[in-house]
């Protein structure tokens, strides 16, 4: 329940119009969505329980690592609703894959949607949403960790309180399930880092500072 | 740590 309601709002897009390359413009905007997606992670991130407890090298490590796939848990999720084919980066931003494949991102729109199709089949609850997406933060297998027994409290925390919502519902095997369908998230986010970081230095599209600093953490 | 000083300072700011 302190995850559901530390859920921030999603955001919308701000139309990019400096330019009238209307692939660079869905980029462009796209990357000024995910940079302020990832400045509210980050505020997000500290309220999670445990995380705040961490040592500050250890809290930048995680992010650094599972940041990409705590937001793609979140694209996942709001494309579900959408019927259709496309994903849902926002409300107002919405891209198929006639649009994907004109930007560039045909890799990763094809990634979305497996791990789309899988979470839809699971038909996966609110409160499974924003584990999940604190399980990939937690479990970022980011390498070193300086207190490697806090992150491992940290992690413990969210997979009982995972446990002890299945079994309210009196579904053992599902926080299983659920566990096991992070790898393929693990892989999905690691062919956007690649999306991203092949548009900025083959196609020279330029990124904002903080997701940058990001991707280049994970090059 | 240089590298990553964005995230470093807004780990930091307490809100």
């Amino acid at each position: 329940s302190h995850l559901l309601l530390t859920e921030p709002a999603p955001l919308a897009a701000n139309q990019d119009n400096s330019t009238n390359d209307s692939s660079l413009r869905i980029l462009l905007t796209l990357c000024d969505l995910l940079n302020r997606e990832l400045l509210v992670l980050i505020g997000w991130a500290k309220q999670i329980p445990g995380f705040s407890g961490l040592l500050l090298v250890d809290q930048m490590s995680l992010l650094q690592s599972g940041w990409m796939e705590a937001l793609l848990v979140g694209v996942a999720w709001r494309s579900q609703g959408a019927g259709g084919d496309e994903l849902v980066f926002a409300g107002n931003l919405r891209l198929d894959e006639a649009q994907c494949r004109a930007t560039g991102l045909a890799d990763l729109y094809e990634a979305l949607r497996h791990l789309m199709a899988k979470y839809r089949a699971m038909k996966l609850s609110p409160e499974e949403v924003v584990t999940l997406k604190a399980m990939a933060l937690a479990n970022s297998d980011a390498d070193p960790v300086d207190c490697p027994d806090s992150v491992q409290r940290f992690q413990d925390g969210l997979h009982e309180a995972l446990q002890d919502y299945e079994s309210s519902r009196r579904e053992q095997r599902r926080a299983g399930r659920l566990l096991m369908t992070l790898p393929l998230l693990r892989q999905t986010a690691d062919r956007a880092v690649q999306a991203f970081l092949r548009l900025h230095r083959h196609h020279r599209v330029p990124i904002h500072k903080l997701l940058l600093e990001m991707l280049d953490a994970k090059a | 740590k240089e590298k990553h000083k964005i995230l470093h300072r807004l780990l930091q700011n307490s809100t």
